[in-house]
């Protein structure tokens, strides 16, 4: 599993 | 890209075409909150400042540029072009309740856990990126008060009310597939996202009891 900022999304 | 995302920005994108064209065509934001839009263009200045940082794709930039663009437009068309037409009277959200504790918010939650440096280019856009998040799940509360306050929304207030709500919806759907497919999750927006979308549920309810059954929206007294 990994986590962070979902960056790629809008 | 899974199926749900893709609906959800394209939901999000339909609703911010549908406000520009609503005003353009009857040449009145009347029953649009300024606030609001004044919330929504900050959401995306913070956001999308990563579009000089870090590249995505192609598909990305442009619609990152096509909401920092149609929401420049709108806030033109509501405070320059048919200012006459705002309802400034009903547009008394206090967003400064919303502002600080949101960035204050920002500086204390999110995923940059190194200690703050000024001039740090990275930690400040994932501060600021953060910021927008929670920033986007309030940031309809004008509106949704404005609505509440006149007692009644135009139909086409209502879709595009309902395109800009389903899309943080079918964006927890798509969280969910990511999580069970890619092993991925981002907990801020997740939390966020939800927030987001229960404040649309009182609306989505009276939008599928009358605005799909032809009539207008209007609150009961």
């Amino acid at each position: 599993i990994t986590t962070g900022a979902a960056k790629d999304e809008l | 890209m899974n199926i749900f995302r893709l609906t959800g920005d394209l939901s999000h994108l339909l609703a911010i075409i549908i406000l520009v064209l609503k005003i353009w065509k009857t040449r009145s934001c009347a029953g649009i909150s300024g606030k609001s839009q004044i919330l929504f263009a900050l959401v995306y200045f913070t956001r999308y400042l990563d579009l000089f940082t870090n590249y995505i794709s192609l598909y990305n930039s442009f619609m990152k540029i096509v909401f920092i663009g149609a929401s420049l437009a709108t806030l033109y068309l509501m405070y320059m072009k048919f200012k006459a037409t705002y309802d400034r009277n009903h547009d008394t959200f206090r967003i400064e309740f919303l502002l600080i504790p949101v960035t204050l918010l920002g500086l204390l939650v999110n995923h940059e856990f190194t200690p703050l440096e000024i001039g740090d280019t990275v930690l400040v856009v994932q501060v600021l990126w953060t910021f927008s998040i929670y920033l986007e799940s309030v940031a309809i509360l004008p509106q949704l008060f404005l609505v509440s306050k006149t007692g009644e929304a135009e139909t086409i207030t209502s879709h595009y009310l309902m395109a800009l709500g389903s899309y943080r919806a079918l964006y927890l759907i798509n969280w969910i597939w990511r999580y069970y497919f890619e092993g991925f999750y981002d907990l801020i927006a997740i939390v966020a996202g939800i927030v987001q979308t229960v404040l649309y549920c009182d609306f989505f309810y009276l939008y599928i009891t009358r605005v799909i059954r032809g009539r207008a929206l209007r609150l009961p007294a």
